[in-house]
């Protein structure tokens, strides 16, 4: 109970922020976010506007699956359609003073956490891997 | 140290067992490959050959780098390039009898942990999920 919840605030922070997280801006088109996906190598990655706040995630199969048809991948829809319109605006988010059982319980079912100021503004993520390291560390201790 | 690990081994099997496992196999070709992986929602899958031992994961950043050239997608590659061509074969796995410690260190860099007997034949795997959710409930005693 609060002696685990205090062995991994001891961890410390657990933010990466903003400006080390890939991220695509809500207006770029499809085939410009695969080519930035095959690249970097991230899953899912977070969709900003233009004023750092963030939209929405975007991904390889959310891409796919909006230019797959039921036998034909529709590979010629990738510069036709923008981000905004197929990002996932349904994901994990907490604001900077979060509380670490919040983020424990968001981590269970989702790779990472965005983490925002009160105004909305884009800080960063808290990724499952940093938990794990902190859980593993107590876990040897 | 030994608290945790005894109190996440009290919380049970962590195993998913192969038959709820996506997967493909070694001599599927890379459309068939795309196509699994875009309606399943799953973003790596353990790859299989025809004995049921693993040989490999698939995920769709793998895919695209396989086909992707310096400025254009040569998406007519996908029907002639199979699976095992493109697959990362260096990947977690454990045996049946494995340490909870050793899982705990393979998840912190790995989504997943695969599971085989003794003699390689592929048995399941072990997400980060339920382990996470055993340190939330653990956190919320
Ligand atoms: N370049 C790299 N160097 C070292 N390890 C790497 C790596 N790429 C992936 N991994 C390992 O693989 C895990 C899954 O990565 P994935 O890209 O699917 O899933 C990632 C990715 O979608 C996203 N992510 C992590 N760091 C990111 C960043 N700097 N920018 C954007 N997205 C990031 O958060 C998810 C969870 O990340 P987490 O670190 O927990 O878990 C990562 C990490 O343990
Ligand atoms: N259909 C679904 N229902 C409920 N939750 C879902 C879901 N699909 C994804 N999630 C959630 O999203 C996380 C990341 O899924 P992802 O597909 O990137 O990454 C997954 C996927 O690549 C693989 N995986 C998990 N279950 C699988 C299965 N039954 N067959 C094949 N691969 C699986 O292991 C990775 C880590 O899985 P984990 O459960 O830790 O973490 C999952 C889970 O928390």
């Amino acid at each position: 109970g609060n002696k685990i919840k205090a062995m991994l605030e001891d961890n410390g922070d657990f933010l990466i922020p903003a400006d080390r997280v890939a991220n695509v801006q809500v207006d770029n088109n499809l085939d410009h976010a695969l080519l930035v996906l095959t690249n970097i190598g991230y899953t899912i990655i977070p969709v900003l506007d233009h004023h750092g706040n963030i939209k929405g995630l975007i991904s390889m199969p959310v891409i796919m699956k909006a230019i797959t048809g039921l036998k034909d991948i529709h590979f010629d829809q990738l510069s036709d359609l923008s981000v905004s319109e197929v990002m996932k605006t349904d994901f994990a988010q907490v604001e900077e003073d979060y509380e670490l059982e919040d983020v424990l319980h968001l981590l269970v079912d989702n790779p990472f956490v965005c983490v925002t100021d009160d105004s909305g503004s884009f800080k960063g993520i808290i990724t499952r891997k940093v938990v794990l390291a902190a859980t593993n560390r107590l876990a040897h201790e």
